[in-house]
């Protein structure tokens, strides 16, 4: 039989594994196996099971510190969804707005992303799909005059929750960061207190970079609450405890699919056993 | 950065004597954080450093006056060797007309902006008269993002219906480039994940369809320890011809090129690295050998 100094090493390798191949990253995986290596020196923990165990709470603990739902408390309540290129934030508004209509909210969207190719017509998809209505100008338009419109639309209207959906960018590119500060000082310019929140989209494939994104948007629009997508691949999107770790900001939805209905709250011991299995 | 991290750990090292395997084994450990934190695979690193182990004991690094030097000097041709230092990685067109490419990869990754780019890159470089071939029928207004791009860059593009099947779009396209004497198909797919069996088998009914002359695997520089089972998995499922790297100009270390190609051995030929239709070039291991290490 192994000694216990070698099955330590070993369950604590199994452990390096696990956390990093999850994309914890380095900081987190290894300030999570200096917790682990002080209980298994006090001789408290005796078996791999127990070794997990002790993991899932302190992943838990991260996860719960920040943990929080998004409450409708203002009206309209303006949500400006942003994130890098591809991440799913026009899917995932698509998906947030028959969420709310069907627990009867009236739901207005924004087609703020004026750029890409057949993006507006994309996000006017998902607008018939949900039956919402969608406010909208000609591709190339400057967003924040869309965004303008839709927020003074959404209190014409009467709208409970107002979704914009804004162009992918890289977190690097200076002058399309100032696009998004820009339209939020517009937002502003309508309802002072608005965006109520501003989304960040995360995909669970992304590695390391997703905390240099978190960084460089948060920086610039003061992040609300995060959304993290593709969680029905294989990746487990363990960067969220690194992200929320470390900016202490809620994930609020996970998208699991690519229908309507696939998106879920964010259950921080759901996903802490999906890491760990 | 790598050469900042060894010199520190070389300097603990020196005012304690010789070099020995103990204080080897630090040196690695320190390089193996380096590749996690650039997202490389967590197997690959390990794989990896037994290489710079082997070299560098076989170096007698032990022995040398600048070992620091000596080991970045070891892991940058291990790592470039990997990344096809010298492999051809160049796009088939030596073939009858037309040439047919098949773009493939998860959500998101880029692909419909890739086929673009290549349609362009192409007709730009080499002369040649590409068809733009909208082959997914799943995401809304999917078809019409690429006869936008096809409209932007004055590239013909193939007119898709979303009700027909994949399959048949693609083998209808092929007799279109051929009655319009276009020598180029770029075949448009629809993201899916890797372990979709039924959408992973709609590929494989189009490669078996069209026989394409090179399957290029769309992977994002930012993904992170999954890349090599995603690869992986494309790979064995559809032995890709080629990868392309997108999302190049953000600041990802891009671990996952290192990754991708020690799992399927392919050849990375193309990197995005903006948005606009002419954000793409050519790979070159070097360039992203410096970027993964820091
Ligand atoms: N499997 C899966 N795919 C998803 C999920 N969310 C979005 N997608 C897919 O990801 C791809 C990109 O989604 P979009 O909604 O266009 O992403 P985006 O962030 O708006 O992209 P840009 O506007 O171009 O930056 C699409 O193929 C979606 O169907 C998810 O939770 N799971
Ligand atoms: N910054 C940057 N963005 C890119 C690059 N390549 C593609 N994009 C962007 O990434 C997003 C997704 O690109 P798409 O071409 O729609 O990706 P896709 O793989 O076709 O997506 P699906 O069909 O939904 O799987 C878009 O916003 C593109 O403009 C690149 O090299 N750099
Ligand atoms: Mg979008
Ligand atoms: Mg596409």
């Amino acid at each position: 039989l192994l000694g216990k100094k070698e099955l330590d090493e070993d369950v604590i390798e199994q452990l390096e594994e696990l956390l990093i191949s999850s994309d914890i990253g380095v900081k987190t995986t290894l300030y999570l196996i200096e917790k682990i290596e002080e209980r298994i020196s006090r001789a408290k923990l005796d078996d791999v099971k127990e070794v997990k165990n002790a993991l899932k709470e302190y992943l838990l603990e991260i996860l719960m510190k920040n943990h929080s739902e998004l409450i409708f408390n203002r009206k309209p309540f303006v949500i400006m969804v942003v994130g890098v290129n591809g991440t799913g934030k026009t899917t995932t508004i698509g998906k947030l707005a028959n969420k709310y209509k069907n627990s009867g909210k009236k739901v207005l969207l924004a087609a703020a992303d004026t750029f890409r190719a057949a993006a507006i017509e994309q996000l006017e998809e998902w607008a018939k799909r949900a039956n919402i209505d969608i406010i909208k100008q000609k591709e190339g338009a400057d967003p924040s005059a869309v965004a303008f419109d839709a927020v003074k639309a959404a209190q014409a209207r009467d709208v409970d929750v107002l979704i914009i959906d804004t162009a992918g960018r890289l977190h690097t590119k200076v002058n399309l960061m100032e696009e998004l500060k820009k339209m939020k000082r517009v937002i502003k310019k309508v309802i002072p207190d608005a965006p109520h929140e501003v989304l960040l989209v995360l995909d669970a494939n992304t590695g390391q970079n997703a905390i240099s994104q978190t960084k460089m948007f948060n920086e610039a629009l003061d992040v609300t609450g995060i959304v993290m997508t593709k969680l029905d691949g294989t990746a487990k999107g363990g960067i969220v405890v690194a992200v929320t770790n470390e900016f202490g900001i809620p994930i609020r939805y996970i998208g699991v699919g690519e229908k309507i209905e696939d998106l879920r709250e964010f259950n921080p011991k759901e996903f802490v056993e999906a890491i760990l299995e | 950065s790598l050469s900042e991290k060894l010199d520190s750990a070389f300097n603990k090292i020196r005012g304690k004597g010789v070099l020995n395997e103990k204080n080897i084994q630090d040196i690695l450990r320190e390089i193996r954080l380096v590749l996690l934190e650039a997202d490389v695979n967590y197997k690959v690193a390990k794989t990896f450093i037994n290489y710079v182990k082997e070299r560098a004991l076989g170096e007698e690094v032990l022995k040398s006056l600048t070992p620091s030097q000596q080991f970045i000097k070891i892991v940058k041709e291990e790592m470039e060797r990997i990344m096809g230092g010298g492999e051809d990685n160049s796009l088939k067109l030596e073939v009858a007309p037309p040439a047919i490419y098949m773009l493939v990869g998860l959500q998101g990754s880029g692909k419909t902006t890739t086929a673009g780019k290549i349609a362009n890159f192409l007709r730009k470089n080499f002369k040649r008269n590409p068809l733009l071939v909208p082959a997914d029928v799943y995401r809304p207004a999917a078809i019409l993002q690429l006869k936008k791009i096809g409209a932007q860059l004055n590239i013909d593009c193939y007119p898709s219906d979303e009700k027909e099947n994949p399959v048949d779009i693609a083998k209808k396209s092929i007799d279109y480039a051929k009655q319009k004497n276009l020598d180029l198909v770029l075949i448009d797919t629809a993201g899916r994940l890797h372990i979709d069996e039924e959408l992973m088998k709609e590929l494989e009914n189009i490669k078996l369809a069209v026989n394409p002359h090179e399957i290029l695997f769309v992977a994002d520089a930012m993904t992170g320890q999954e890349a090599v089972n995603v690869a992986k998995e494309f790979d064995s499922r559809l032995d890709i011809t080629g990868i392309v790297l997108t999302k190049l100009d953000g600041d990802a270390r891009g671990g996952a090129a290192l990754s991708i190609r020690a799992i399927t051995g392919k050849p990375i030929k193309l990197v995005g690295v903006g948005e606009k239709l002419n954000d793409i070039e050519i790979f070159y291991p070097d360039r992203i050998v410096s970027r993964i290490l820091g």
